[in-house]
């Protein structure tokens, strides 16, 4: 079961992660009080790192218009800048003592301080481009909701040619998303419900077809032409419905596999 | 322990730029 719910999270924190445990049982095992380094150089290295991530973290913040994306970074960031104090003060304390025990306990949680908060920002990152991809789809909901006033050949050329943009939009968001997924599962659900979308759009352009020449001809079999051209549109839907729901989905569930 | 350490605060500097970089990304 992957930790990391995309690659790109997974390939920034997964080796820090590691190290951070690492050097937890290292130091679990090294109570008999071995003399620390001098760790002053390093820390400085992520205190420069960090000054330079809030400054552009706050940046972010001020230019967003994503409300949810300001709501969360800040206390993010103020996790990331409390942990580079705590090393700082953890390699303040060795210069003076490489016995210190609080010293250690502050390298530790300033350590894992840091993975939690930029852990944080990326998700609240990662949450913000989901919102992005889900209002890609709303979009082409909001289309498909229109198909009912599509009463004449001139109507459907208009609307196939408002529909095609907002549909390669959606198609390539979610496909490059569920390409970027650590959850197996997850990704098949996208790549699924892309591909019927992609068999169902000819199907669905050819049903209002249908429905506008047997609506023209005089009436008979326009009721069935509807319920066929409905039967599409709700199928659609059903599939961008479901694409949105996965998308939002960022623990495996074993159940849901089943 | 040291090399750990050294390690471990050298990868963190990196990742930190790395996180920089990604909200750079998705930013512009």
């Amino acid at each position: 079961m992957p930790v990391f719910h995309t690659k790109t999270i997974e390939s920034i924190l997964e080796p820090v992660a590691q190290q951070v445990s690492r050097l937890v049982i290292l130091h679990e095992e090294a109570e008999d009080g071995n003399a620390m380094p001098d760790l002053a150089r390093p820390v400085q290295a992520v205190k420069l790192a960090v000054d330079n991530l809030v400054r552009v973290g706050y940046e972010t913040i001020n230019s967003s218009e994503d409300a949810i994306l300001k709501q969360d970074m800040p206390p993010a960031l103020n996790r990331v800048e409390e942990a580079s104090i705590l090393l700082i003060q953890a390699s303040d304390m060795l210069r003076s003592d490489p016995f210190s025990a609080p010293a250690r306990k502050k390298l530790i949680e300033g350590s894992r301080g840091i993975l939690q908060g930029t852990s944080a920002l990326l998700l609240a990152f990662d949450e913000s481009e989901v919102r992005k991809i889900i209002r890609i789809c709303k979009n082409v909901l909001e289309y498909l909701a229109i198909t009912e006033v599509v009463e004449t050949m001139e109507d459907l050329v208009t609307f196939v040619k408002n529909l095609s943009p907002v549909l390669t939009k959606m198609t390539k968001e979610v496909d490059g998303r569920q390409k970027e997924l650590t959850h197996q599962v997850h990704r098949e659900w996208l790549e699924r419900s892309l591909e019927q979308v992609k068999q169902l759009t000819p199907i669905l352009i050819s049903g209002i077809k249908i429905y506008i020449t047997t609506k023209s001809q005089g009436g008979q079999g326009v009721a069935e032409a509807q319920t066929n051209r409905d039967y599409v549109i709700g199928k659609v839907c059903n599939e961008i419905h479901e694409m949105i729901r996965v998308l939002q989905l960022t623990t495996y569930d074993e159940e849901e596999w089943d | 322990l040291r090399v750990g350490w050294e390690q471990l605060l050298t990868s963190v500097a990196r990742n930190i730029n790395e996180v920089e970089n990604q909200i750079l990304t998705r930013d512009s």
